[in-house]
């Protein structure tokens, strides 16, 4: 493995440790793969095999390349502890995440067992429960005002159904009350 | 709204902190709420019109006015070149131009090219009359029947000693130039990537200065075929465009020519590095990442907001109905694409960090970093784009019904997103560019990785 820590449910330097393994298994796998194929096609052909499993690698490359970047910066970065702690917890549910949305991985690559799997779907759903009294405030906290939203829904007052009649009341068709088509012959009398 | 205030009421952090995590530090907030100032209380730009039932034409005449607005904004405020990307992020050009930039190809990927690629006596040559208005300008190198693959295009450019010009030709019409945004009716000069034979010989893909219409008249120059290719998803207003040349000269000194010359006898001189191109196309990428991360912020906070404001099912013992934020299935999703974009922005600043420490380095003539640097930016953008794109539409389909109108403004960010997606590198193209650097990683066959490089992990 790239990085032998062991894996544990709720320690997010084992989850990233465990998406490291993941982007070296699926490199390497297709690496190996690919050098056995050109013993027996052209390189073209070779590479063509290869294709989805060489997508799989990169996205994996990407993934573990995200992760890593993110953990360094949480690790550097001088805020409260209060902000620390919001950013571990964002952390841990971006990393339970991305390993429910590819459990076969995590277990074919990552070192992961099905029981670490099973783990991890409670776990990301705990941890929502845990994030979910902070959604506003975090959301806040991406500084947006109303008029880069331009958002029935979503400006910060919250007054969502009275805009989205606002809105309706724009509709060329809300000019007259009894639209010109009507006035054309109705089907019966043609 | 009572239970917006009840969720504000005491939050767990300071705020202000955090926008400041967000944005990269005190400072930076600051800069970014002094710009977004500028641009919501200009006298042109802080009055907006609806545009969804305008006309294809009047939605491009209203974009292109707030556009040509914000670039006067940013002269009159001498901002930086490199800043301009940044201030020009979805949050704000989706104020400005609601329907998409007809001026944003100039300023994000025209400028930073004749930065980046013309040698100091070009660049004194345009750059104040692209400054001053004179040029607006585009990057043309996607071709109809050919994209990501750049080695494939068709555009030749072939020099004649004698006359000492470049004969630019479309060879037919599989090669015409399709996409380039605000190459439609906007511009008036497109860096244009061709196929470059002197002596005969392909040298590979180089990019030309090449005018495109009269700069008085704006009338298409002889030889030049040129159009707007029509409604998409979104960005409407982009304006892109399609360009035909049919035996078009341009003179020697057209070419740019800070990575390889031409000289006036013909003979070639090869770039120091066969990426050394790229540098436009990895600045891109990164700013796309991160701009498409915006659009997502915009989004999670769209769908945070309505999922507490939302109430629905059987009322409870205080007689209310509960909130659809309580479900488990919205928890799931909202909340994993909020802590998303705390992710991938910190992620992907870290990146652009490191493409302006590439960057200088390259200029200093070290291009041991580049590989890499290429590698990391198509499988950001990819990999950016994707999610982005797929929690903008979790997020769109959280808000149920309302979601689905136009006013709620989550239809147009998918379509910005999913348009990041394609533009620029379609992903699966660039991520077979990054498995091609990580086989050869893994393989031994590339020099070992730089201490704090993203691909040790291979090598162990």
């Amino acid at each position: 493995p790239a990085d032998d820590t062991p894996f544990a449910v709720g320690s997010p330097a084992a989850y990233v440790a465990a998406v490291g393994r993941v982007a070296r298994g699926r490199v390497t796998e297709v690496a190996a793969a690919l050098q056995a194929d050109r013993q027996t096609m052209p390189e073209p052909d070779a590479w063509n095999q290869s294709l989805v499993q060489l997508v799989a690698a990169a996205l994996a490359h990407g993934r573990y390349f995200v992760v890593r970047e993110f953990a360094e910066v949480v690790s550097q970065q001088s805020s409260s502890r209060a902000i620390q702690q919001m950013l571990e917890l964002l952390f841990s549910v971006y990393l339970a995440h991305a390993v429910s949305r590819a459990e076969g991985d995590f277990i074919t690559y990552g070192g992961l067992t099905p029981s670490d799997i099973r783990l991890n779907r409670r776990h990301l759903l705990r941890l929502l429960a845990e994030l979910r009294p902070h959604m506003i405030p975090l959301t806040d906290a991406f500084d947006l005002p109303d008029r880069l939203i331009n958002s029935t829904l979503g400006a910060w007052d919250g007054d969502v159904y009275r805009r989205m009649f606002e809105q309706a009341s724009h509709s060329p068709l809300n000019t007259d009350e009894v639209p010109a088509s009507f006035h054309q012959a109705m089907r019966s009398k043609l | 709204h009572p239970d917006l205030a009840v969720e504000r009421a005491s939050p767990a952090f300071d705020i202000e902190e955090m926008t400041n995590f967000v944005d990269g530090g005190k400072d930076k907030t600051e800069m970014k709420r002094n710009t977004w100032s500028k641009v919501l209380n200009h006298p042109e730009l802080r009055n907006t019109k609806a545009t969804e039932y305008m006309s294809h034409e009047e939605k491009y005449r209203y974009n292109l006015s707030r556009a040509t607005a914000m670039l006067k904004l940013i002269d009159e405020e001498g901002m930086d070149v490199n800043e301009i990307s940044k201030v020009m992020s979805h949050t704000v050009s989706g104020f400005t131009t609601p329907d998409g930039n007809p001026l944003a190809v100039h300023q994000v990927m025209f400028v930073p090219t004749l930065m980046n690629q013309a040698d100091d006596e070009q660049v004194s040559r345009w750059l104040g009359d692209v400054f001053n208005g004179t040029i607006v300008g585009t990057y043309a190198q996607t071709e109809l029947s050919h994209g990501t693959f750049v080695r494939g295009l068709r555009t030749t450019a072939t020099y004649d000693p004698a006359s000492r010009t470049f004969d630019l030709h479309t060879p037919d019409v599989s090669a015409a130039k399709w996409w380039p945004g605000g190459l439609g009716t906007t511009a008036n000069h497109a860096v244009v990537m061709a196929q470059l034979y002197t002596d005969g010989q392909p040298r590979g893909i180089h990019p030309f200065m090449v005018a495109i219409r009269d700069r008085e008249t704006h009338r298409p120059l002889p030889g030049i075929t040129v159009g707007e290719i029509g409604p998409k998803l979104g960005q409407n207003t982009l304006n892109n465009g399609y360009l035909l040349f049919d035996h078009v000269k341009v003179p020697r000194e057209n070419m740019l020519m800070r990575n390889a010359r031409v000289n006036e006898d013909g003979s070639y001189t090869k770039p120091s590095h066969q990426k050394a191109s790229y540098g436009t196309m990895v600045f891109t990428r990164v700013a796309i990442a991160l701009d498409t991360v915006d659009a997502l912020q915009i989004a999670a906070t769209i769908a945070a907001r309505y999922s507490i404001v939302r109430r629905q099912g059987e009322p409870r013992d205080d007689g209310q109905e509960p909130q659809i934020i309580d479900y488990q299935t919205q928890q799931l999703k909202v909340l994993p694409h909020i802590a998303a974009c705390y992710v991938l922005r910190a992620s992907t600043a870290r990146l652009w960090e490191h493409h302006t420490h590439v960057t200088s380095e390259v200029r200093g003539g070290d291009t041991a970093l580049l590989p890499e640097l290429h590698a990391t930016a198509c499988c950001l953008k990819a990999l950016v784009t994707q999610d982005c794109s797929e929690a903008i539409e979790a997020l769109r389909l959280s808000c149920g019904g309302h979601g689905y109108m136009t006013a709620s403004r989550l239809p147009a960010l998918y379509a910005y997103a999913t348009a990041g997606a394609t533009y620029e590198g379609e992903n699966t193209v660039l991520l077979l560019q990054t498995a091609r650097y990580l086989v050869k990683q893994a393989g031994g066959s590339h020099a070992p990785p730089a201490a704090g490089s993203a691909v040790t992990y291979l090598s162990r």
